[in-house]
């Protein structure tokens, strides 16, 4: 769908919203190791899209575990957040800004803030197509 | 900056790269001229050079629009999420969502959609992955991950220059500034609307 032209009427088209899936996640605000939360297993699945997390989609649960708050911290640092390890806010604000769909860690091996120090994930990193 | 694994890159002997667009799409001149643009970033300070061709299948870089599912097992997944994604070098294949609110002209910031997308800015970000470079932490550059709809951010940052150059060298003409003259503007531009969000 392209509008070329700023000026050119919009009006014919849907009143899109953020993807849903995406939008879902503000749900989670405040959840931190300990707590279960229906759908918290989709949230994995985006970060192990994005190269963060180590299990396999067939695995997740909706369980807030020690991979996935580790996974959360190293996700904070690359974009600077405070690595809390809670689904803060300003964390989840950012999970739902459109995105490039190539992954930040690939083979466990990024130079984005985290790749500066150790990572406990970095052997076992799922690799991506890209 | 970052480099994807084993530092992929155009080969020395292929500096003058080629790209072509899915001839099903048929893409208007405006919205090719986008794309054109957004190599000529890369290459102002680089040793390449990318000329347009018409030969889909013969061409270094291929770019072409897909909704949903389409093959290469990374499915878009609809109006703004994931907006386009591309493959290291030497692959070349540089694909973006077709059911997003693409803006390739104009001032997208006051586009009356607040679910539009700067499409050259998405086009420089995915060129800097074309070339073999990863993802950054500094949110001024251009291979920052994310953006905000309704936001222009076209200029190469001198993180972005600095992480090519390692990969390829210097253009010689490059006067080691700013890639584009109207810069001051844009990063202005650029603030008023960062705070956009989705």
């Amino acid at each position: 769908q392209f509008f070329p032209n700023i000026t050119h009427d919009h009006s014919h088209f849907p009143n899109f919203t953020s993807n849903p899936a995406w939008e879902y996640f503000k749900n989670f605000t405040g959840c931190h190791i300990g707590d279960q939360r229906d759908g918290l297993a989709k949230l994995k699945q985006y970060f192990y899209n994005f190269g963060y997390f180590p299990d396999s989609p067939s695995n997740f649960t909706d369980d807030f575990d020690d991979s996935f708050e580790s996974a959360l911290k190293t996700y904070q640092q690359n974009f600077n957040l405070n690595p809390t390890g809670v689904l803060d806010e300003s964390t989840l604000e950012q999970i739902q800004r459109p995105r490039c769909g190539v992954a930040d860690i690939i083979n466990g091996s990024s130079t984005m803030n985290s790749g500066k120090s150790s990572n406990s994930h970095s052997s076992n990193l799922h690799t991506v197509a890209h | 900056f970052s480099f994807f694994p084993g530092r992929p890159r155009w080969t020395p002997s292929n500096r003058q790269l080629t790209y072509a667009f899915l001839p099903a799409n048929q893409l208007t001149a405006t919205v090719k001229s986008v794309f054109s643009r957004a190599f000529d970033r890369w290459s102002a300070v680089t040793p390449l050079t990318f000329k347009e061709t018409d030969s889909f299948y013969g061409a270094d870089i291929t770019i072409g629009f897909f909704a949903g599912d389409h093959g290469d097992g990374e499915p878009f997944d609809g109006v703004l999420g994931t907006l386009a994604h591309a493959f290291s070098p030497p692959n070349g294949r540089f694909h973006l969502d077709g059911d997003e609110n693409w803006v390739a002209e104009g001032d997208v910031s006051t586009s009356s959609l607040s679910s539009a997308v700067d499409l050259e800015s998405v086009a420089v970000h995915e060129i800097g992955h074309l070339l073999g470079l990863g993802h950054s932490s500094v949110e001024e550059s251009i291979m920052y991950p994310t953006i905000s709809s309704r936001r222009k951010k076209v200029d190469l940052a001198s993180d972005d220059i600095e992480g090519v150059q390692m990969l390829y060298g210097s253009n010689p003409n490059y006067n080691g500034s700013s890639t584009s003259p109207t810069s001051t503007t844009r990063s202005h531009q650029e603030r008023d609307t960062s705070s956009n969000g989705v």
